[in-house]
């Protein structure tokens, strides 16, 4: 089933996922890949772009690499 | 493949970072 999709990319989804732990931009997009959601690469960047800047999640390093995290 | 995952997250870290 090629068309449907199982996993939307939408605020709240991400919320969740940063409220559980911190995670980095590659993290993110693996939760909403493409094949999963049904949305374009570029459309994929976009979305979650808009999302991280709405949600203006706190920011830590973690081994070197930045990681987004919400507190409830 | 991890290559376009790479130019993903590559791409999103640069919006972002024009934000902050």
């Amino acid at each position: 089933t090629p068309s449907s999709s199982d996993v939307q990319l939408t605020e709240e989804a991400v919320r969740r996922y940063l409220i559980r732990k911190p995670m980095t931009t590659k993290d993110l997009l693996k939760k909403f890949q493409t094949k999963r959601t049904g949305l374009s690469s570029e459309q994929t960047v976009n979305v979650l772009a808009q999302i991280l800047k709405r949600l203006n999640p706190e920011r830590k390093n973690v081994n070197d690499k930045m990681h987004f995290y919400l507190t409830e | 493949s991890s290559s376009e995952a790479d130019e993903m997250a590559a791409a999103l870290d640069a919006e972002l970072n024009d934000f902050m």
